[in-house]
């Protein structure tokens, strides 16, 4: 009975023991990530179109890492089809210590008819950033699809605007970002470069009012974002809008002692 | 848990230096080369044995490795050995008791790049520097 008791008692000791090792494993490997707990994120999307952008610069940089390949930046793209507009060399990519995505916050596309102009707004919670580290490089990133025949010959004007200030009786304060002059049967991923205001943001994040798209024909006629083929949030998941921004370290990050 | 990880550290020290106890005795019948060499060795991390595949999109886990073995003189010519070492071997041989023999330790690692989600289901990937063991040596 005495041998059965022991034995009882030491496996679950041992039980208690191996769990409460695997959390302080846990623990340690948190801490060298420089984590202080483990994320949970709410969504499980790993095929959304943000989470397979960053799995394609992962590969793309274990491939540089490889054998000193250098990719050409259009195979980043392969699982989303070819961008219409780049930013950047690949260089830049190579040099950052971190790449972040951001989810678009607008739970619903705000295509508001406002004085004859249609737009969409776009949110982006930038105060998540880890400290000692610097923006070198943010994007916009939205899907285009093909345009029904209605504007078929057309060439679309589309321009990013940031928030300056909100009014909700007239137009908000905007200032204008970046713009793109594309044909209406074109199709892929528009790339805007918001690095400037990705750094205001940062340092001033209750500035962030987020951006707001335009897209007007070459007669100046404003155009639903919608009809011009540019994917909301009622799109396929894998070609949801979203932001990436790229990351160099200010400071070395250094294990707080316990 | 800590006293546990000191108890383990305990057993480990003294069955080191029953090890090394018994790599004396070999030497003393001639037969050294049964002595282990500091050398790199298979050590991987697993996300996946974590748990925490709902959160690390990349990689499964990567292979860490670590260093092991004895810097005893003459240190071998293939291996990464610093100047001190060297001498530190040499002193260890002259005074065994007081001085100790170099250790081995780690003389290049690599990064590793992780792709994980956040509490907000962003995206990050970020490079971590001196995660990988890529040779070892005697300092």
């Amino acid at each position: 009975s005495l041998t059965t008791d022991n034995g009882i008692h030491s496996s679950f000791i041992h039980g208690r023991l191996k769990s409460q090792e695997k959390r302080e494993m846990q623990r340690e490997i948190l801490s060298i990530l420089g984590l202080p707990h483990r994320p949970r994120p709410h969504l499980h999307g790993k095929h959304n179109s943000a989470p397979m952008f960053m799995l394609d610069l992962y590969n793309a940089m274990l491939m540089e890492e490889a054998g000193g390949y250098s990719y050409p930046y259009r195979a980043v793209f392969t699982t989303q089809g070819p961008p219409l507009a780049r930013l950047h060399d690949s260089t830049f990519l190579s040099d950052a210590d971190m790449v972040m995505s951001f989810v678009n916050l607008v739970e619903y596309d705000k295509e508001i008819f406002h004085q004859r102009r249609h737009h969409r707004e776009f949110r982006f919670d930038l105060s998540k950033i880890p400290e000692g580290e610097a923006v070198t490089a943010a994007e916009f990133r939205i899907y285009k699809d093909y345009t029904r025949e209605r504007f078929e010959n057309e060439t679309f004007q589309i321009t990013i605007y940031q928030v300056l200030e909100e009014n909700t009786e007239s137009e908000s304060d905007l200032f204008p970002l970046d713009s793109r002059t594309i044909w209406a049967a074109e199709e892929g991923w528009l790339v805007f470069d918001i690095t400037a205001t990705s750094n205001h943001w940062v340092v001033n994040p209750n500035n962030n009012l987020g951006l707001q798209l335009f897209v007007q024909t070459t007669t100046g006629q404003s155009v639903n974002p919608k009809m011009a083929g540019l994917i909301g949030r009622l799109g396929p998941q894998t070609k949801q809008p979203f932001m990436v921004a790229f990351f160099k370290a200010t400071e070395v990050h250094i294990r707080s002692a316990r | 848990s800590a006293s546990s990880k000191q108890k383990n550290q305990g057993r480990s020290r003294s069955s080191k230096s029953q090890e090394s106890f018994r790599a004396t005795s070999l030497t003393e019948n001639g037969s050294s080369d049964q002595r282990q060499a500091c050398m790199k060795h298979e050590l991987y991390v697993s996300f996946r044995d974590l748990g925490w595949q709902d959160w690390i999109i990349a990689p499964e886990g990567y292979a860490a490795y670590y260093c092991e073995g004895e810097c005893s003189f003459p240190l071998n010519s293939y291996m990464n050995a610093t100047n001190h070492a060297i001498v530190q071997t040499l002193v260890h041989l002259i005074n065994p008791e007081n001085v100790p023999k170099p250790c081995c330790a780690p003389t290049q690692l690599n990064a590793i790049s992780v792709l994980y989600f956040d509490d907000s289901s962003n995206v990050i990937l970020k490079k971590y520097r001196n995660m990988v063991v890529r040779a070892c040596g005697c300092h």
